[in-house]
């Protein structure tokens, strides 16, 4: 069972203790504030009231047993301090929320394993998302892959997937149908002579422009 | 060419802006802070300096004729009075970041179509991904089916995809292979003849449980 220091438990680093507990992690959360160490400590293994800069409390805290560090304090300097602290404590894998893009660079060059922009990876999705109002789920797989949940256009009702051919027409690949009929239900790998009805959804696997000439 | 009103530059509300930009909507980026404002101009249509808690003059900055609004102002006062302006204006979707669950019900109650946490629903992704060390990637498509890209297991290597009939013994199907003779490539829809080679790494669609089973 791994453990996770979470260090900073503002927004990003509350929800991460939290959900990290939830999906079985053994956390120990981290903050200056009893408050917020009052507030965790229900959901995680162990809450610690400590000033993340300080070596000795932090080991005494029990974070150099984590596999894994994350630091989510809002401010540099603690952010970088708590960083270091990490490191000297031979943590294998530390991850830090990052200020702005300068303080990115340094936590990297420090040698933090990944650096995370919360708002910034939010208003990313957020904005592909708003690009593409007709389609209900957009997810970006990779750089060149997208995945999209359209509603059925009108010119689909009524027919099969081998009559549609996406793919040799549009380069695009309908990897699941969500049922009208059965709303929590998604057909994965549907097949070719599955008829699509009005009002269900197709998933769709392909590059964003041919997702978006589809639609 | 729809266009998009984005309220307060900070960190998620300026990077909106730009991606809305870049995504290419019109977008009139307001804050009252002008530097903000001039950072911002070179990047979107229109970037005026305002209290957006002002009809008068957030109608004189043109937003009454914005498809959508998002308000990205992170104190809770000057973002209602903020969404309430959008809706004075007549905006047909208005978007706004919570800064507590409480603050997210009553703007949801005042009228905005989407509330957006930023910091929590980062926490909850990275959380996922921190909790499958083994996957690359991993994307939540639904309470029920997810997306997961994995290294090639040992005992996959030289099998066919029907040889290793991993939605008989799983219930997960495969839908990409990423060669690793080719790492920008994504071979969509593998055939059921494709075999899987050293360090390739497969694109799988199912339950969470059932690909946490499979790695
Ligand atoms: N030296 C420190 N040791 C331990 N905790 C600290 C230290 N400095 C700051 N913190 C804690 O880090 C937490 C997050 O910091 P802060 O609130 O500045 O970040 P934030 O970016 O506004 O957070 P979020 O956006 O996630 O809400 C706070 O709860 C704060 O008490
Ligand atoms: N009445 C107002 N009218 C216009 N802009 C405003 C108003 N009040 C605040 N803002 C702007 O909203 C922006 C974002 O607010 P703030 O920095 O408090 O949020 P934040 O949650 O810390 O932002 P982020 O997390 O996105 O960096 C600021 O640039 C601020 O100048």
């Amino acid at each position: 069972n791994r453990t996770a220091a979470v260090i900073g438990l503002g927004q990003f680093g509350f929800e991460l203790a939290k959900s990290l507990a939830l999906a079985g992690l053994e956390v120990i959360a981290i903050d200056n504030d009893e408050t917020k160490v009052r507030d965790i400590a229900e959901f995680v293994a162990f809450a610690v009231q400590t000033d993340a800069s300080d070596p000795k409390s932090m080991a005494e805290a029990g974070v150099a047993e984590a596999d894994l560090g994350i630091v989510a304090i809002g401010e540099m300097e603690p952010n970088i301090l708590a960083v270091m602290v990490l490191k000297e404590l031979g943590l294998g894998e530390i991850l830090a929320k990052a200020i702005t893009p300068m303080h990115g660079q340094i936590l990297r060059q420090l040698g933090a394993s990944k650096v995370i922009e919360p708002e910034r990876e939010i208003a990313q999705r957020l904005a592909k998302q708003l690009a593409h109002p007709n389609v209900l789920e957009f997810v970006e797989l990779s750089d060149e892959f997208s995945l999209a949940e359209v509603p059925a256009l009108e010119w689909m009702v009524g027919k099969t997937l081998v009559e549609m051919n996406l793919r040799s027409k549009f380069g695009v690949s309908v990897i699941g149908i969500r049922r009208h009929a059965d709303p929590h239900g998604l057909v994965l790998n549907p097949l070719a002579g599955d008829k699509i009805e009005a009002k269900d959804a197709l998933v769709l696997l392909g590059r964003e422009k041919d997702i978006t000439k589809l639609v």
